[in-house]
């Protein structure tokens, strides 16, 4: 049996927020030991999407036999509007289920919301993501990367990401014209959030689809900041930390053809 | 020209 109950139904509704838009159906693996973990691919197959809600990550979690839940997403995202942010939210299955319970409990008041959502077989491969290593990694503000990813997809398709040691650049080339972002590290002591780190052991001009980028930041509501890996010719990685665990995002660049 | 890469050519099959 699972039972898993988030002090806050805000925590699951940010995260499935965030990947609805790239991946329909996916497959929730739950264990003791991780909790719940997800690896998802959108139907392009240029952005995979790992979550990782460790057991810390709920107030109460256990997962007596490790069990697959294949869930519809956008039905899911169909229940969680029914509860409120604050609300504890518990998921319950059974054993071998054919459904997933979904509670919600206000606070305050003595009110017990409680909803089944059917689950399905969901046949997706699952891909080897070694460990790499990277040429550089990139801590920022996420509003500030969610700014430029938003603002430079109304002036181009592509957004080109060029980290030197002193400076990370953004750059979109589009028909009216071009533009440009330089951020340089800085650490602020009152405010660590809002510190730029910039680690590189190798220069690295890469160039990803807008597009994705802005299915990426949709996850800046779960983390004042983001970590982004780049390695030369390889996909990027975008990482948003939970309470415990992460969301990831990997990304496939474009090249020259 | 840009031309946009998949992630299969990076990872492997589990």
């Amino acid at each position: 049996m699972l039972e898993g109950k988030f002090d806050q139904a805000s925590l699951l509704k940010k995260i499935i927020d965030s990947i609805r838009d790239s991946v329909k159906l996916c497959n929730f693996n739950c264990s003791q030991n991780d909790g719940i973990t997800v690896q998802a691919i959108d139907d392009s197959r240029v952005l995979l999407i790992a979550l990782k809600m460790d057991p810390g990550c709920f107030q109460e979690f256990r997962c007596d036999r490790d069990m697959v839940l294949g869930l519809d997403l956008e039905s899911l995202g169909k229940i969680l509007k029914q509860g409120n942010n604050e609300d504890y939210l518990t998921l319950i299955a059974e054993d071998n289920p054919d459904s997933l319970l979904i509670v919600f409990e206000d606070k305050k008041k003595d009110r017990i919301s409680e909803f089944s959502l059917k689950l399905m077989d969901i046949d997706s491969d699952v891909l080897t993501i070694d460990d790499m290593d990277n040429d550089c990694s990139i801590t920022m503000p996420s509003a500030d990367f969610s700014k430029i990813a938003r603002d430079f997809k109304t002036m181009s398709e592509s957004l080109q990401i060029i980290v030197t040691k002193e400076s990370v650049k953004f750059k979109a080339e589009g028909q009216i014209g071009s533009g440009s972002v330089i951020f340089k590290p800085h650490t602020d002591l009152d405010n660590p959030d809002e510190s730029i780190k910039i680690d590189m052991n190798q220069p690295v001009n890469l160039t990803f689809g807008a597009k994705y980028l802005n299915d990426i930041v949709k996850a800046s509501t779960l983390s004042s900041t983001i970590t982004i890996k780049l390695t030369d010719k390889a996909p990027a990685l975008f990482e948003f930390k939970l309470p415990s665990g992460y969301l990831r995002y990997y990304l496939a660049p474009k090249f020259e053809d | 020209k840009l031309k946009q890469s998949s992630l299969n050519s990076f990872f492997k099959k589990a």
